[in-house]
């Protein structure tokens, strides 16, 4: 059993700790705003007001012995970083931490964070590629040569045709691991399945193998 | 080819644009602070100061000709619910729209946003998820019933054994898709394949038969 705490209690940290709870683990949640930490008082397992840059008051939390601590406070820059050093020197297992910008990320990597996310960065790198791709439902790098997409099917040259007939892995080099039919999933298709209009597959493949289908099935 | 337009170049929207250049396509940049607007001058493709509120500018911009309209202003409400409201309006065809909280969400719900992102929420969700479960290197959900996942062999009864002598087939009900090692990703591996430490299986079958599967391996 893991004990965690997450100090900055905003959007992102917020949903850290609803996340950690409903996942049945336990969790200290600091916030220096009265009303924020009534809110979590219900949702935590303990809620406690105090100021992230205050090292007394994180010692007296016994930090140290925790084994995750999420440290997520972003516009706050120098509480972000007086909390990280404070914490690391108490010795928490894990410390991972929210950074505003990347000049933030640079600081918090010096001086020690073991884990940093910039939530808005990503997600909005993410939504602008879904965005290029709507036909792409999901995808996810394997590793930086291999991925893998789900491709919704709309090209009218796709459909009625079996998988054989498509040729797909001697044409694309990509092997269709599944192919999701409303909501029947029907994985290591046989050669014989037929593609009809709105499928989505899952394939694997080298990345740029991937996007040329991408682009095909457009 | 599409037209983009990028409102508010905070990190979400910023993050956006960015992605967006760097996918070859064409982005109007507009905020109203002018040092920001200066700094993306030489990344978007045009880069405008204006004030989100201002109907008329917003108006003279001709963002009703949009293929899509990114409105990420998180903090300052008002100024995102406006926008919304007025590029809606001018008939921009796709709009898609940032919130601070759930209560933000469900006013640009109301005012037609075709998409709503809180990213800060679903960071924060993904990263406590993550940090429960180190071993799953990666997890995409393919419908309600059957999922993808990339696990990390750690422990040892796994290792050193081959996959037919494994036999997670017949013991989990799930496929092993590929085995990735090192920087090589192996796609439908043969049985004979012989599982060695640090090796990265994907897998897919049902989600409660891959999380049975997660827990094995852990
Ligand atoms: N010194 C501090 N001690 C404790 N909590 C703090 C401190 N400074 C800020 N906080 C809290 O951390 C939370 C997040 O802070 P802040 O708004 O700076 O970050 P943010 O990254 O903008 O948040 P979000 O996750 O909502 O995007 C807030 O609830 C705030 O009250
Ligand atoms: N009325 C407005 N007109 C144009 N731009 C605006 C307006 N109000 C805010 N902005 C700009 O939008 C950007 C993001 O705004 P804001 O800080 O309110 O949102 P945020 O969600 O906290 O940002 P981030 O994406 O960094 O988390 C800022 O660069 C800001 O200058």
């Amino acid at each position: 059993k893991q004990n965690f705490a997450v100090i900055g209690l905003g959007q992102f940290g917020g949903s850290i700790c609803r996340t950690l709870v409903e996942s049945g683990q336990e969790v200290l949640a600091i916030d220096n705003d009265e009303q924020i930490v009534s809110d979590f008082m219900n949702i935590a397992t303990r809620a406690v007001v105090a100021d992230a840059e205050d090292e007394e008051t994180l010692k007296s939390l016994s930090l140290g012995n925790f084994d995750c601590v999420f440290i997520s406070i972003g516009e706050h820059i120098q509480a972000s970083i007086m909390a990280t050093i404070i914490v690391k020197e108490l010795g928490a297992k894990s410390i991972i931490c929210k950074a505003e910008t990347t000049s933030h990320a640079r600081v918090l990597e010096k001086i020690g964070a073991n884990k940093i996310i910039q939530p808005e960065k990503d997600m909005g790198r993410r939504v602008a590629l879904q965005t290029l791709s709507p036909n792409i439902v999901n995808y996810l790098a394997l590793n930086n040569q291999v991925s893998l997409a789900e491709v919704k099917i709309i090209n009218k040259k796709f459909i009625g045709k079996s998988l054989a007939e498509l040729a797909i892995r001697e044409k694309f080099g990509i092997t269709v691991i599944a192919i999701s039919r409303n909501d029947n999933v029907d994985v290591s298709p046989m050669p014989s399945e037929v593609i009809l209009a709105g499928d989505t597959l899952a394939v694997v493949g080298a990345t740029e193998q991937v996007t040329k289908f991408n682009k095909a099935t457009d």
